[in-house]
């Protein structure tokens, strides 16, 4: 049943959620379905989505704290994807968690609990894939979604602070794979804003791939107005401009990936 | 003496560390004395003014944990600005925070300690701005910088999803200031990344002045790839490339902010 993927990288403004409104439309318009998980306080997956701030409750804060899927779930103007939105109680969630024991395990619990009792068998069965935003940070809320999660998908600024920021996420990955979830692998890293006028990003784009080899996405996403014009109307920028340059990039990342499935 | 500025926004890469190093490049440059305190794990500040790793610790999460400032602070090959660096520790602090009562004001009390002991007179004294580079989070490590800070400065990229996110910004400011520091006022918001090309831009840019009126710098960063470049190279870009439009902005940025200083 259904492939959990978490998009981080707590270097801000890579695009995180970018890559999970576009490429789960992507999925879902060759017939995937996709569910996508706004775990960031901000939740601009869900203004991305067009869903209105009154009808994200109870939302992915709910989810984490006992609220079944079912109730979470809101339908999206794209059909196959839905969404669990995000609302404003989950800033609180960083240090609400804190005080619990075992806070990691919370959300893999919430998806789990539901494949125990059966109903996610029922739930998770209809989503061939679950695409989970996290926030920019590895607290503990992008810990819950790599606990989770099968895998792991790195969106990757073609700048020279995001590849900083690359060595301390992957250090993350292999501790959380070491305690908390040993069946967590990467999915891949894509290279995002890719802009061909200037050399910092061929040289950022070399050396990760110098460094990570095949796990980066052959697709990269070349830096595209369209793209951030599309979140103000409330759509992925595969329904505000189909042919522009971002969104065929986003199409072929979809098909990279199911290619790159189907031979696992 | 020295005026405490938080350069905060949730929102991801919007430009606060470029602002920060910048800004504080500037004003070294016409002599006043600059400390930049970086507050995020990422380590960019640190990195973007050429502090070697090795030589970072205590840095700033000892400064949190009660090492005096003075131990903390290094020199950067910029005459007239101080950086107090980040650790990786710094990262596990939001979740050590939420442990221990008053996490608010670890912060404010490691900077005013120094003060009510009489040294930090002698260490505050020496700087005329401190300058606090946030995380890209609204948790305990902002809301320590928020409490400690005399102004909020607020960088904001012209972007859909940055201008969602200011009013959530300021709802945490209005908070912090009726309950933790009360002397709290916003230093002034900075637009960033302004791509004259496009129209979002100039639609977001308007959208905010509307909004916010006086508190809007005159003086906007133009999205300008030598900015970007800089970094790599452990340099601000006003030593980098100083007559590139992106340093220009940022020297107008600073003398705009001192007239504004003035007329207070
Ligand atoms: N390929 C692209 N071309 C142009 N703009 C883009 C592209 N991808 C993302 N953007 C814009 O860049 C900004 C950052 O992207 P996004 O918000 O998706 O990143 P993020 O990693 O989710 O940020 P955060 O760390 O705040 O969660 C947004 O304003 C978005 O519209
Ligand atoms: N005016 C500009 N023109 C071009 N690139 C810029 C400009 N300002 C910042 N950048 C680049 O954009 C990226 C984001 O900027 P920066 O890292 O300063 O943002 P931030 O808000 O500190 O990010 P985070 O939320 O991760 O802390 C960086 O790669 C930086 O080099
Ligand atoms: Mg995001
Ligand atoms: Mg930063």
């Amino acid at each position: 049943s259904g492939r959990i993927i978490a998009v981080a990288n707590q270097k801000g403004g890579v695009g995180k959620t970018t890559t999970a409104i576009n490429l789960a439309t992507a999925l879902a318009a060759v017939g995937m379905r996709v569910l996508i998980l706004d775990l960031d306080p901000q939740g601009n997956a869900s203004t991305g989505l067009g869903i209105k701030p009154e009808t994200r409750p109870p939302g992915s804060y709910g989810l984490i704290h006992g609220v079944p899927l079912g109730e979470t779930v809101r339908k999206t103007e794209i059909p196959n994807l839905d969404l669990v939105p995000s609302t404003v109680e989950l800033a609180g969630a960083e240090y609400e968690l804190a005080q619990i024991s075992r806070p990691q395990y919370l959300l893999k619990t919430a998806l789990r609990s539901e494949i125990d009792s059966g109903s996610l068998e029922a739930t998770r069965a209809p989503y061939d894939y679950i695409l989970i935003d996290c926030p920019p940070a590895l607290g503990m809320l992008t810990i819950n979604a790599l606990a989770a999660a099968d895998s792991l998908l790195v969106p990757l600024q073609c700048e020279f602070f995001a590849l900083e920021g690359l060595s301390q996420l992957l250090s993350i990955y292999e501790r959380v794979r070491s305690s908390f979830n040993s069946v967590l692998q990467i999915q891949g890293v894509v290279l995002t804003m890719y802009d061909k006028r200037n050399n910092l990003s061929e040289q950022v784009a070399e050396d990760v791939r110098n460094h990570l080899g095949e796990k980066v996405y052959d697709t990269v996403i070349p830096r595209n107005v369209r793209v951030s014009e599309a979140p103000s109307f409330g759509r992925p920028v595969l329904l505000y401009d189909l042919h522009c340059a971002g969104a065929q990039a986003y199409a072929h990342l979809a098909s990279e990936m199911l290619k790159r499935e189907g031979v696992r």
